[in-house]
C-alpha cells in the first residue's frame, strides 16, 4: 500500500501499517504536513503527529488525538482517513485551505502506541498504557485519568488493576507527558479535541467536577452545531454535555487539563456504535464514522479560526 | 493471546435509583469490563461479562429486577471475524 490513493481506509490496520501510511502520505503533500515525533512510548516505540502547515512561526494551532484508549480502534480508523482527507482537500476546499492558510493541526492518530500494539498482538479488549505498576501484576494506566486536572478524584481508580487506574502520579505516563511537553512548549494552542469511542457525544470540560466552567453556554452551542452537522450525513444521533453532566464524574482527563490552561475550545468525541457492536464497530463502518466525525471537527475548526482569543 | 470465547456483553437498563446503587456494587467486582460507564436512568451502561461469571450476574440482575439485553452473544465470535477480515484485507 505504497501510494496513499490505494491505502484501504475501509479496514483495521496494525501500528507498523498506520505509520507507513503517514509516511506516504507526507511524502505526497511534502509542503503541507511533516511527521513530528513528540518523543517515545514506555515500551519505546515512537509517538508521531502529522503537522499540518502552510508556513509561519508557531501559529494559533489545533490539536487532534485518537486514541488514547487502545481497543477504541475506530478512532484511530477514521484518523487516518481525516487525515487524508484533510490533505486532499487543502487547496481545494475554500474553508479548509483558509483554516489551513491561518492556523496549523497537530493529528496525532495513534496516541497509545503500545497499547494499540498490544490489542493486535494479544488483548484486543486492553484500554491503557503498558508501563509496569511496582508491586502489582497488573500492568497499564488510564491515560485519561492520569492528566494534572483534579488527578485522583472521583471517577478513577487507585486500583491498578483496573481499567481506570489514575496511575501513581499525574503525567506519571510517558504517553501523556509526552503531549503535555508539546502543548506547553509551542504555546499557542487555541483547540485541543480528544477522540474517543463509543456513545456517539460531543463533550466539553469538565470531567471532575459538575461545575459549569465559565465558556459553558459558547462550548454548548459550538458543539451542537458542529453535532448538526454530523447528523446532516447519515442522521447518527449525538449528544452534547460537558463530561460529568451527561457521562459521570471522571477525574484526570486530557480536555480538563488543556481547558484549565487556557485552551478554551477544547472537546472530547465519543464516536458512533450502531448499538450492536460497542468497541467491536465492523470495518465497513469506518469511512460512514470518519466522514460524520470530519463534517463535526470541520464545524469546530471553522469556528476556532473564526473567533481567535 | 487473550480469549474471549462466551463473554458476553450485557446492555443494563437501570430504572431507578435503587438499580443504579445495586450496579455500583457490580462495578466493584473488577472481574467485569465496563465498556461504558457512568450509571443513570437515561443511558445504557455495557458491561462485557467473562463466560465464567455469566450465570452469576445474570442472576443477580433478575434477583434485582434490572432489565438486561445481551448486546454481543460471543466476543470472541467477533474478534474471529475482524480478525479473518484484516488477514484478507492484507493480502488484498
Amino acid at each position: 500500500e505504497r501510494n496513499a490513493k490505494i491505502f484501504d481506509f475501509a479496514a483495521y490496520h496494525d501500528l507498523d501499517t498506520i505509520y507507513s501510511f503517514m509516511d506516504t502520505l507526507v511524502a505526497s503533500h511534502p509542503n503541507l504536513i511533516s511527521k513530528i515525533n513528540i518523543g517515545n512510548s514506555y515500551e519505546n516505540r515512537p509517538m508521531y503527529a502529522l503537522k499540518f502547515s502552510t508556513g509561519g512561526e508557531n501559529r494559533p494551532a489545533i490539536w487532534i488525538d485518537a486514541g488514547i484508549h487502545a481497543r477504541e480502534w475506530v478512532t484511530q480508523a477514521s484518523a487516518v482517513w481525516i487525515a487524508n482527507k484533510m490533505a486532499s482537500d487543502y487547496g481545494v476546499d475554500p474553508s479548509v485551505t483558509s483554516l489551513l492558510g491561518q492556523m496549523d493541526v497537530y493529528l496525532m492518530i495513534v496516541t497509545n502506541p503500545d497499547g494499540y500494539s498490544f490489542t493486535h498482538t494479544d488483548n484486543r479488549m486492553w484500554r491503557k498504557t503498558r508501563s509496569v505498576n511496582p508491586g502489582s501484576s497488573c500492568r497499564g494506566t488510564d491515560p485519561n485519568r492520569n492528566w494534572d486536572a483534579g488527578f485522583g478524584g472521583p471517577g478513577a481508580s487507585k486500583n491498578p488493576c483496573s481499567d481506570s487506574y489514575h496511575g501513581p502520579y499525574a503525567h506519571s505516563e510517558v504517553e501523556v507527558k509526552n503531549v503535555v511537553d508539546l502543548i506547553k512548549g509551542h504555546g499557542n494552542f487555541k483547540s485541543f479535541i480528544s477522540i474517543h469511542s463509543y456513545s456517539q457525544l460531543l463533550m466539553y470540560p469538565y470531567g471532575y467536577t459538575c461545575t459549569n466552567i465559565p465558556d459553558q453556554s459558547e462550548l454548548h452551542a459550538v458543539g451542537t452545531a458542529a453535532i448538526k452537522e454530523l447528523m446532516s450525513l447519515y442522521n447518527t444521533k449525538y449528544q452534547v454535555g460537558s463530561i460529568c453532566k451527561i457521562i459521570y464524574q471522571a477525574s484526570g482527563g486530557s480536555i480538563d487539563w488543556t481547558y484549565n490552561i487556557g485552551i478554551k475550545y477544547s472537546f472530547a468525541f465519543e464516536l458512533r456504535d450502531t448499538g450492536l457492536y460497542g468497541f467491536l464497530l465492523p470495518a465497513n463502518q469506518i469511512i460512514p464514522t470518519a466522514e460524520e466525525t470530519w463534517l463535526g471537527l470541520k464545524n469546530i475548526m471553522e469556528y476556532v479560526r473564526d473567533h481567535p482569543y | 493471546k487473550e480469549l474471549f470465547n462466551g463473554d458476553q456483553v450485557l446492555r443494563i437498563h437501570a430504572e431507578s435509583e435503587d438499580h443504579i446503587h445495586i450496579l455500583k456494587e457490580l462495578d466493584e467486582d473488577s472481574g467485569l469490563d465496563f465498556w461504558t460507564h457512568g450509571f443513570s436512568t437515561e443511558r445504557p451502561v455495557d458491561v462485557r461479562v467473562p463466560h465464567a461469571s455469566l450465570y452469576a450476574v445474570k442472576d443477580f440482575l433478575k434477583e434485582n429486577n434490572i432489565p438486561f439485553t445481551v448486546m454481543i452473544n460471543n466476543v470472541q465470535d467477533l474478534l474471529d471475524e475482524q480478525k479473518a477480515e484484516m488477514v484478507s484485507n492484507a493480502e488484498t
